[in-house]
């Protein structure tokens, strides 16, 4: 009702404006969590930066539609799933750089890699090629061993793809499933990482896996 | 339809917009930035029944004529949403999953009488 009116329905007197939107703002939040069928609103523990979430998508959907058109033949049963880890630390010193990629703990038990790609951006890239590194933890002590070791040529700023596939694989049989990726960048090449948190170029890792399906024992 | 302006009275449409950030939900609710949770409001005396909106023309003013005139035939008209369209969600779930979800008739779109 407009204000200081009465209710034709109930007869009450309007409520104030402020009663009104607290009250709507209520009836917002019931109805969205009602019919997305949540008893109540979910806890996200360390959400990336929006900008930096929808950038990585809109790679991932680009990359999905090149992929289903050269792979004809993947699977269509819907077992595969696509994991996406936006970076979660990153350290650089003079010349290098270290990027940390988590992946949850049920996923990585639950599923098989079937590809992964590390996705970095460039915006101003210099002629020589950088080394990338592809860190895991040594068995025997704290420190890291290097997985494999590739020379990557970065021909102009935007988006480069390094197949990752191996060592995520190899990852997801450890314990902590966090993938380190130690980048060795000359002088005058700027840092892939985020200059700050509303950048939307952060690197991020997209696996195809495919969910395990459950050990069937056929008795006699 | 007819959108509800400062001091409407008639049947109308109330725009409300959500903020997710200003309820605290931007950390789970990827997109979009807010809902438009619009509302019905207003009156619908006699001569509005049964018109979604106010349909200015020559078959709207001899209707009204008729109601007016057959006022016995009164009937409670209420003011209720005549078209709707779905909102789109991209969320987080509690497993951390990102999930897109069309939740049909969210969004009212313009409002009529009964």
């Amino acid at each position: 009702a407009a204000k200081g009116a009465w209710c034709p329905a109930c007869g009450a007197a309007a409520p104030a404006p402020g009663t009104q939107r607290d009250a709507l703002l209520a009836l917002a939040k019931q109805s969205i969590l009602a019919k997305l069928r949540l008893p109540a609103r979910p806890g996200v523990p360390q959400p990336p930066s929006r900008g930096a979430l929808l950038t990585a998508l809109r790679r991932m959907r680009a990359q999905r539609s090149d992929t289903a058109a050269a792979t004809p033949g993947m699977l269509r049963d819907g077992r595969l799933l696509t994991l996406l880890s936006v970076l979660c630390a990153g350290f650089s010193s003079s010349h290098r750089v270290h990027l940390h990629f988590r992946f949850s703990q049920e996923v990585t038990g639950s599923t098989e890699i079937l590809q992964a790609t590390l996705y970095l951006f460039w915006a101003a890239p210099g002629a020589q090629p950088i080394t990338v590194r592809l860190l895991q933890p040594d068995p025997a002590g704290s420190n890291m061993t290097v997985a494999s070791e590739t020379q990557l040529e970065v021909q102009r700023s935007g988006w480069t793809t390094l197949d990752v596939g191996a060592a995520v694989r190899s990852l997801f049989r450890q314990e902590t499933p966090r993938l380190t990726v130690e980048l060795e960048v000359p002088e005058d090449w700027g840092s892939p990482l985020p200059s700050d948190h509303s950048d939307s170029h952060w690197p991020f890792v997209v696996a195809q896996a495919q969910a395990r399906t459950p050990h069937r024992v056929h008795r006699r | 339809g007819v959108d509800c302006g400062a001091d409407s009275r008639m049947c109308c449409r109330q725009e409300f917009f959500v903020d997710f950030k200003e309820i605290g939900w931007e950390d789970w609710i990827i997109q979009p930035e807010g809902y438009h949770m619009n509302y019905c409001a207003g009156l619908c005396p006699l001569h509005m029944a049964g018109i979604p909106g106010l349909a200015a023309s020559f078959h709207t003013a001899v209707l009204n004529r008729i109601k007016v005139a057959s006022a016995a035939a009164a009937v409670d008209s209420c003011c209720v949403p005549t078209q709707r369209r779905p909102l789109s969600l991209l969320y987080y779930d509690r497993d951390s999953n990102i999930i897109k979800t069309d939740i049909p008739d969210m969004i009212v779109d313009s409002c009529g009488c009964t």
